[in-house]
């Protein structure tokens, strides 16, 4: 749309999109807001790991940094 | 380093690649020589045998594509993910696929683009039978880094992971460079190049890598030096951030570099003369930003000079020795930095604490204090 979504759906959808190619994050679909958020922190907590960053499971400014940096596209976890 | 799961490895030794289709970024040729370059990475170390083949099927088949190109892992334009390959079996094993919404470079570092050769060999990796590794210093580290590629050595993490899967090549040609080791902050042994604040956390450099501390948490980031600043050498003298000017000078012989922040400030490197040091002076072995009087004490050679950052000169009657300025600092300074009103002077793998008003020796510490195990 010509109006840009606002900058932390734009990071949200980056995270989702980061979590599910390269840490089986499972494709969600809307019904379950909160099943859908415990999923995407355990994923989150996982990559976290992977890089050694501080494990949050929040998508922390950190966290976002590293999902925004250019890379491979293969899975990090066992695909 | 980490292998797929399950057994996919090749088991034969001598195996084929063939290049489907070129990127507009380089000359066919240019590709031609960085993919052959990105495979001779990996039979460097071990038996296997590359041969490039014209048509039909390779075991490795490369290819440039964008967006979706049909393997249900479709690309998402420029930078994101540069390039796939999959690991050892029949059909698509073993392929791999380059993100041609990307800018591919074949030499030229520091501009916008990635280095074909080094996005290919890591992408070889997967292909013949490699996960990502946990290792920063990894070629199969998942980011892209730049890395110099004239001198490039396979890093021993990967050495080890490919070899564990096909075994050290045997054809004996000739001693190799070492491959390099990412250091451990855990060693005992550890000498650092040089320490410094960045606003508020501590860097810690040491060959091609640096550890980020945040103080007041366990969590301390590793990484190359040049996957932050690809400007900035490895294998630095000595870092110091001046408060007065809010910039962080890192220092490698007689050249100097400044950061704001994480951005490199544009036009350096300058020469070690800014400081006015003089002309002999063509290596310094630390720098201490002294917060308490704006002045900066370089190090070299048992000596210190002291320089006035406000008045912009070297202070009458320096340089002193070492151990008068800081006495009980007996041996060389490799590195410094003040923290909390307290000096740290780093020689060999311990760390001295002095008072940072009456500068007198309080403890000698492992140094790796701040970089906890």
């Amino acid at each position: 749309s010509p109006i840009a979504p606002p900058a932390d759906k734009d990071k949200e959808s980056i995270a989702v999109n980061y979590l599910t190619q390269l840490y089986g994050l499972p494709k969600q679909t809307n019904s379950d807001a909160e099943k859908r958020s415990s999923a995407m922190s355990l994923r989150l907590k996982e990559m976290q790991q992977f890089f050694k960053l501080k494990v949050t499971g929040k998508l922390d400014e950190e966290t976002l940094d590293l999902m925004k940096k250019p890379r491979c596209g293969v899975p990090d976890v066992a695909a | 380093y980490s292998t797929f799961q399950g057994d996919y490895k090749w088991k034969k030794h001598d195996l084929t690649y063939r290049i489907e289709n070129y990127t507009p970024d380089m000359s066919e040729a240019e590709v031609d020589d960085s993919i052959k370059r990105a495979l001779q990475v990996w039979a460097d170390v071990t038996p296997l045998r590359f041969t490039r083949i014209y048509s039909g099927t390779a075991d490795i088949m490369i290819s440039f594509s964008v967006r979706d190109h049909g393997d249900g892992y479709p690309f998402d334009g420029p930078n994101g993910f540069l390039a796939h390959a999959f690991p050892p079996f029949e059909g698509i094993g073993g392929d791999a696929h380059f993100d041609d919404d990307e800018k591919f470079l074949y030499r030229s570092p520091h501009s916008e683009g990635y280095n074909l050769f080094l996005v290919a060999a890591h992408e070889f990796g997967h292909s013949l039978g490699l996960e990502h590794s946990q290792d920063p210093g990894a070629l199969m580290y998942p980011t892209y880094v730049y890395r110099d590629i004239d001198t490039f050595v396979l890093p021993k993490d990967d050495v080890d992971g490919i070899q564990y899967l096909y075994g050290p090549n045997s054809d004996g040609t000739g001693p190799k460079p070492p491959p390099p080791v990412t250091p451990n902050k855990c060693d005992p042994k550890l000498v650092l190049d040089a320490v410094t604040m960045l606003r508020g956390e501590i860097m810690f450099f040491k060959g091609s890598f640096f550890w980020r501390s945040y103080p007041l948490s366990r969590n301390v980031e590793q990484h190359l030096i040049k996957s932050f600043w690809p400007q900035i050498p490895n294998h630095i003298d000595a870092a110091f951030e001046s408060t007065f000017e809010d910039k962080v000078f890192i220092i490698k012989g007689e050249k100097v570099w400044a950061l704001y922040g994480y951005d490199v400030v544009r036009g350096y490197p300058k020469s070690l003369s800014m400081f006015r040091l003089p002309k002999k002076v063509k290596k310094v072995d630390a720098v201490l930003y002294d917060e308490t009087s704006y002045k900066i004490l370089f190090f070299v050679n048992n000596k210190i000079y002291s320089y006035n950052e406000e008045q912009r000169r070297i202070e009458k009657g320096y340089p002193k020795p070492v151990e008068e300025v800081f006495p009980g600092m007996t041996g060389k300074v490799t590195a410094a930095f003040q923290f909390k009103g307290f000096n740290y002077l780093f020689s060999g793998s311990k760390m001295f604490e002095f008072g940072a008003y009456n500068r007198k020796l309080l403890r000698v510490l492992n140094n790796n204090y701040f970089l906890p195990c």
